[in-house]
């Protein structure tokens, strides 16, 4: 696993989520529970908790967007880069956007939005990507099961070499 | 008369392609800035565990056409 230069991280254990928008590709509730699930990944094995809020300003925003959409790295179209976040921090920090231009699914179509949204949130945590294939922090996205899969170890020693351990684990 | 070949390995459109790629996943930083495009590839090679050769292999060029996260590889 990796960090980023300076090892950015929160420095609070309760953060909070908003979905700003949503896919047309799947209904709501899915996406919710893809958010959720991928978010539980990393609060299972460490300290941290979320919270999802409705209005205001949460830690880790989320939304979908096509090309250009005001960060300064636009997307590709279809294909190649599926979605960025930002490492913890102020204001862009943490957030997470996927690109409208994938088609995004619950199951072995296209692209999982759980399996990206898991994999985005570990930058959200401070995580870089891993050249260890396998890691949910390698760069290139490849499909495993949303329902069996658990955090792979080279991911869950970062996330716990930057958070510590889960009290409960 | 013998005929002049130049090698041209890629085509212009490969090359701006792979540079593309890799000033996005392998930026280049003031540390960093003489390395040649074939160590650029060497290190993008090296990431992705792949034959090092430094060459847009069909290899490296494949994986460079999987679906991917948008964040760099590498950080200064």
């Amino acid at each position: 696993y990796q960090t980023f230069p300076g090892t950015p991280r929160w420095k609070k254990t309760h953060l909070t989520y908003k979905i700003v928008n949503y896919t047309p590709d799947l209904p709501r509730r899915k996406v919710d529970d893809a958010i959720r699930k991928a978010l539980m990944l990393w609060s299972d094995v460490t300290p941290l908790n979320f919270q999802r809020v409705q209005r205001g300003r949460a830690d880790i925003e989320i939304g979908f967007a096509r090309r250009e959409h005001g960060d300064g790295y636009p997307f590709d179209g279809r294909g190649n880069t599926l979605a960025h976040a930002f490492a913890p921090g102020e204001g862009i920090g943490g957030d997470v956007h996927f690109d409208e231009d994938e088609k995004w699914s619950e199951f072995n179509q296209e692209v999982n939005l759980f399996l990206v949204a898991a994999h985005e949130f570990g930058h959200s945590l401070g995580l870089a990507h891993s050249n260890v294939r396998g890691a949910l922090m390698y760069p290139i996205y490849s499909y495993q099961n949303p329902t069996t899969f658990r955090l792979p170890e080279d991911d869950r020693r970062g996330i716990q070499k930057l958070y510590g351990l889960d009290e409960c684990v | 008369f013998p005929v002049h070949m130049k090698l041209e390995p890629w085509s212009n459109v490969d090359l701006e392609k792979v540079k593309v790629y890799l000033d996005k996943f392998f930026p280049l930083f003031p540390k960093t800035k003489s390395l040649t495009l074939e160590d650029r590839i060497k290190e993008m090679q090296r990431f992705f565990h792949l034959t090092v050769t430094g060459t847009l292999n069909t290899e490296t060029e494949e994986t460079m056409k999987l679906p991917r996260c948008g964040i760099p590889d590498i950080a200064e």
